[in-house]
């Protein structure tokens, strides 16, 4: 997974 | 042998009772409701993303009742000054999820 993650599913981003 | 998971039952049951009190619709929560409760780490925002993405282990975009131990775990940790590592400890990964 990438660190910065996806913002569809990360609340945070 | 089986890798222990390095949270603790006595630690699981008081995020489990957080869990519950934030009203889970079959058994997960959505970031709205857990955003809140993160952001009151006063942790900051990109370093609460790291722990999302790390404890969202299914990427689904909501947390169920291990996934919130996760998440519980690590900003506990981040509050210690540890940093928030950039991929999951296999410790750290719910049995349930292995």
């Amino acid at each position: 997974q990438f660190p910065t993650g996806s913002s569809s599913t990360n609340p945070f981003l | 042998p089986e890798l222990p998971w390095a949270i603790k039952s006595e630690e699981k049951a008081k995020y489990d009772s957080i869990f519950d009190s934030l009203n889970p619709v079959s058994g997960l929560l959505s970031g709205e409701k857990v955003k809140p409760v993160l952001l009151n780490s006063k942790l900051p925002v990109d370093i609460l993303g790291r722990v999302w993405e790390l404890s969202d282990i299914d990427h689904d975009g909501m947390l169920d009742r291990d996934e919130f131990a996760v998440a519980m775990f690590l900003v506990y940790c981040a509050l210690e000054k540890e940093p928030v590592p950039m991929s999951l400890p296999p410790a750290l990964v719910p049995p349930s999820k292995r």
